[in-house]
């Protein structure tokens, strides 16, 4: 499998709907101070399913929609799609059991919905689904629910300072 | 459980030896299980000797020597057990040219094998991209965002001087 | 005590404001005492927005944008209860080319009223030294010092080029 | 006042005899990683009387005595010297009572000295005194001995994630 695109609309400085083609090889964000790249990173781990507000940075998970600023209002809902290339049948688990049989779809689309009020949806292939569908789903690509493959900007000080009964957990979460 | 721990474990401390020795050539490193005897609950000790230097406690070990001793546990895990994608924020800021170049060696290994994600602010991590995405804050505090496809070399120096931070 | 901590407060305030303007052109940034009517035991808030955005958590701002505020916060410290001299080693790691230009001009304005040391990966920040260190490992993991004092402008540039990390 | 110069010897990886000439302006110290730059602001942290072993990264105070590598033998003390020019006689704190009248002493030499056991000492003008003479001479001059002018590598971070009761403590330092 892998990703072929990342849309978000609402989310966090993304007020207007972006989406960004993701290519096989190395793609390179570049850009100034509070332009935005991280923020790209927090749609990538929410949309794949991360339950912390701690990990995009929020105090709530509302605090990902987008606040507004003095010349914009603010957004009603965040809503992040990511569209996976699955022609090699790679996602085939439990969670696409609920959309039909995944190995039929050689594009899969998970998205993740949430209202200012903090009530939250799930789809997958438009279908409205379950969080734990969608952590099922991705259970078996090596994608844990903490997300071990996706090196938050202060993470590196983090494993670092971990004690190392802390640290056991990125292993864990890997294998 | 103990066992899948436990695979997962031996197969990332040969990789970290490996990889610490990319990253620090002619020094050496490895992952060390303690505190318990108990598998489900020891904690992991990562040991580090950079090149010329005695065996020394991490703390102890510069910013950048730190940097590059967590990147190399955690690219021991991506390459122990593989995900099709990784992502990247800003992991190359304590990095000296030097390193950086090493970094850059271990992550374009990646390329072909998984697809890889780089946020960075350095020009020279620019240089091995695939695709280059421009982000600009936009006057009402919203994104936007510029791509370039970056297998031209023609126009690839080109941009990499507009879009450098 | 209470009004020794009181003033002081008072004053890293107002530093507060104007040094953060001077950092985030536009934008505002101040301090709040919170959490306890005791000004002995009552915290230390700090509330920043960029210019152009809204106010905003701190955790949500950038990781550019929190090394700026809080160079705002310790720079406000030092203008409003001075020392002779301040030390700074790699703050600027996670800024980009304007925010580190403006974090310059706060640094050049100390001069003359306190030495500054200031250690550095970045060649812009070494355009502002007077005398600049470089400092090398030897092969038996001993540090080797060089210096050069640099208002010789001519030398200058060319030993920026052999000095950079 | 201000420094004239840091000597250092055996301290970390200094293990040879170094003396930096601090200008009146700005002083910039660049170099590779693990060069030791940071080495050089734990030198200053420390010959001014820091009591945290951890604001030097050590475990032990006695971290600081250069270890040694596979081809130099471990030194048996680490001596840090500061000098200050105290022409403007800013300086004239209790501290240098101890060792006459400070006004009297246009430079000012401060030393410390630790053995690989632990054992530690302080000189003020050559003179034995205690870490407290120290303190007190400085403690005038606005540098707190927490030294919030010095500012660490992963200092911002430290005070960005404090929480608000511990942020409180740089400006009751300075105060
Ligand atoms: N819910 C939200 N609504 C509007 N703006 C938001 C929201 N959440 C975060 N932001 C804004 O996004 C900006 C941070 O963006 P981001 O962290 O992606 O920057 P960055 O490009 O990674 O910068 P740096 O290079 O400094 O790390 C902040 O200025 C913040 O105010
Ligand atoms: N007591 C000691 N004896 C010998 N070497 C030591 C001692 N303490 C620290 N070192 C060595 O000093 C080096 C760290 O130096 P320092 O932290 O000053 O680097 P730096 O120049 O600041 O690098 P960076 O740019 O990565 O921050 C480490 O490699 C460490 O092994
Ligand atoms: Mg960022
Ligand atoms: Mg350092």
């Amino acid at each position: 499998m892998f990703l072929r695109s990342l849309s978000m609309r609402g989310f966090k400085s993304f007020a207007d709907r972006t989406v960004l083609e993701v290519e096989p090889g190395i793609t390179v964000i570049v850009g100034p101070n509070g332009s935005g790249k991280s923020n790209v990173v927090d749609a990538l781990s929410w949309v794949l399913g991360t339950n912390s507000a701690k990990k995009v940075r929020g105090g709530a998970m509302s605090d990902v929609v987008f606040a507004g600023s003095p010349t914009r209002n603010r957004s009603n809902r965040a809503h992040v799609e990511i569209v996976i290339d699955n022609t090699d049948g790679y996602l085939s688990g439990a969670g696409l059991a609920t959309a039909d049989s995944a190995g039929a779809f050689s594009e899969v689309r998970v998205a993740r919905t949430i209202q200012t009020d903090g009530e939250a949806t799930y789809q997958i292939n438009g279908e409205d689904v379950r969080a734990l569908d969608v952590q099922e789903l991705l259970s078996d690509t090596g994608l844990g629910r903490e997300l071990h493959t996706i090196v938050g900007q202060g993470q590196l000080d983090e494993i670092l300072n971990a004690k190392p009964e802390e640290r056991r957990r990125y292993i864990e979460e890997a294998a | 459980i103990r066992a899948v721990f436990k695979a997962a474990f031996d197969d990332v401390a040969r990789e970290f030896e490996l990889t610490f020795e990319t990253v620090f050539p002619g020094g050496h490193g490895r992952l060390v299980l303690t505190g318990s005897d108990d598998l489900l609950t020891a904690g992991i000790e990562v040991e580090a000797r950079p090149p010329g230097k005695k065996v020394t406690r991490l703390s102890l070990l510069s910013g950048g020597e730190r940097s590059l001793t967590v990147l190399a546990f955690v690219f021991a895990i991506f390459r122990a057990r593989p995900s099709p994608f990784y992502v990247l924020d800003e992991v190359d800021a304590a990095l000296d040219d030097v390193n950086l170049q090493r970094l850059l060696k271990v992550i374009r290994s990646f390329r072909g094998h998984a697809q890889i994600i780089l946020v960075t602010h350095q020009k020279r991590s620019m240089e091995i991209a695939d695709v280059l995405y421009g982000i600009t804050m936009g006057p009402d505090a919203v994104t936007k965002v510029v791509a370039e496809r970056l297998r031209d070399q023609a126009a690839k120096s080109q941009q990499l001087e507009e879009r450098a931070s």
